[in-house]
């Protein structure tokens, strides 16, 4: 005998998640299958270790905030925070409608500054706004 | 570049970065900080070289400048500092004198290489900043401080000059006099190749021209703490596009 045939339910995976509902860190949904969650790491730029001391006058150093790990989010979860949030962020901007606001979009950014000699002797102070991640949506 | 909807996840690299990944990283964040490359500095090390007068004026706004990046969210910036985001101090090369003797006028003139601006960078403020003692010669009188920009010279007759500043002052004081020299910028950055020519003339009262090394003004001869040098204050004029990785 034939068999009723059973409803198909409509497939979800076409819905862009609404952003206030993008699984966050505390979800179980990240944890329970092992993934590595999005972390935030350190890396400390020393200007001694690449030996560039002799035209930097300062800082010594400089520490980087980036994430990694898995975010739930349709871009390449794999780069590190500053491109990632500053990208993400971008193509927010320009398709509003399709690509979410990043999950772990820059919450707070701060500016550096650099001082250095040029070639010519000059001495040059640098200061670049909006380019440290300092916390990202993730944490 | 698919279309919308969950993409399947990544397996994201969990090994600590080799050294290759690391220094490529480093790498990328130093452009951030806007170091295009590594200069060759033709001279002994920074910390050799510290005490003279621009790297420590520029050391003192760094610490101005750092000191706000964290409240970048617009506090009050540091009243030097403006909106700059980038300044940029100049040793002087050349340092003419037309002093001793008895013709007038008597003036000093200093030239900048102002090849390494940035293109793309409006100029905000430029000053000229030349440390005076107290003058041995002159009773405590006083003293009017004019620059000039060199815009044209000629070789049978006076150099065609830019009026910039003007600062009143005492034979007997002393420290560093600052002498607002923006108005020279514009014309600067249109012809970035050629030098900068800043000439000062010091009057007193009575409107005869002062030899500026006996009113007390320091030249390349100071200690070099002391010597004069330019500074310019830029804010980008268009945000730089970050190439993502």
């Amino acid at each position: 005998a034939a068999r009723p045939l059973k409803r198909r339910q409509p497939k979800k995976s076409n819905e862009l998640p609404h952003p206030n509902k993008l699984p966050g860190i505390f979800d179980d949904r990240h944890g329970s299958h092992g993934r590595q969650v999005c972390r935030r790491h350190e890396l400390y730029v020393s200007f001694q270790d690449l030996g560039w001391l002799d035209w930097v006058i300062a800082p010594q150093g400089y520490s980087a905030y980036y994430c990694e790990g898995e975010c739930s989010f349709p871009l390449d979860s794999c780069m590190n925070a500053t491109n990632h949030a500053i990208l993400q962020s971008l193509v927010h901007l320009m398709k509003p409608d399709t690509v979410p606001k990043a999950c772990c979009a820059p919450t707070k950014l701060s500016a550096t500054s650099v001082l250095y000699y040029d070639s010519s002797n000059n001495v040059i102070l640098r200061k670049h706004r909006n380019m440290v991640v300092k916390a990202c949506g993730c944490h | 570049g698919g279309g919308p909807g969950p993409r399947p996840p990544h397996s994201c690299p969990q090994r600590p970065l080799g050294a290759r990944e690391r220094r490529d990283m480093q790498r990328e964040i130093l452009a951030v900080l806007g170091l295009p490359g590594r200069p060759r500095p033709r001279a002994p090390p920074a910390t050799a070289r510290l005490p003279a007068s621009a790297p420590l004026f520029m050391l003192d706004l760094y610490h101005a400048m750092a000191g706000d990046d964290d409240d970048d969210g617009g506090g009050a910036p540091e009243r030097r500092l403006g909106r700059a985001d980038l300044v940029m101090s100049f040793v002087n090369m050349v340092e003419r004198d037309r002093g001793l003797g008895p013709q007038e006028p008597h003036w000093k003139e200093f030239l900048f290489d102002l090849t390494q601006i940035p293109a793309g960078e409006a100029v905000t403020a430029a000053e000229f900043r030349i440390y005076k003692v107290p003058s041995t010669h002159l009773l405590n009188t006083t003293l009017h401080v004019s620059v000039f920009e060199v815009v044209q010279e000629h070789f049978n007759r006076e150099s065609d000059l830019f009026f910039l500043d003007l600062q009143t002052l005492r034979a007997g004081d002393e420290g560093w006099l600052v002498l607002d020299i923006t108005a020279a910028s514009d014309r600067w950055l249109l012809n970035r190749d050629k030098d900068l020519g800043l000439r000062l003339c010091v009057e007193a009262e009575d409107g005869h021209s002062v030899d500026p090394g006996l009113a007390g003004l320091l030249g390349q001869r100071a200690p070099r703490s002391r010597q004069p040098f330019m500074v310019t204050f830029f804010r980008a004029t268009s945000s730089p596009a970050r190439a993502p990785r």
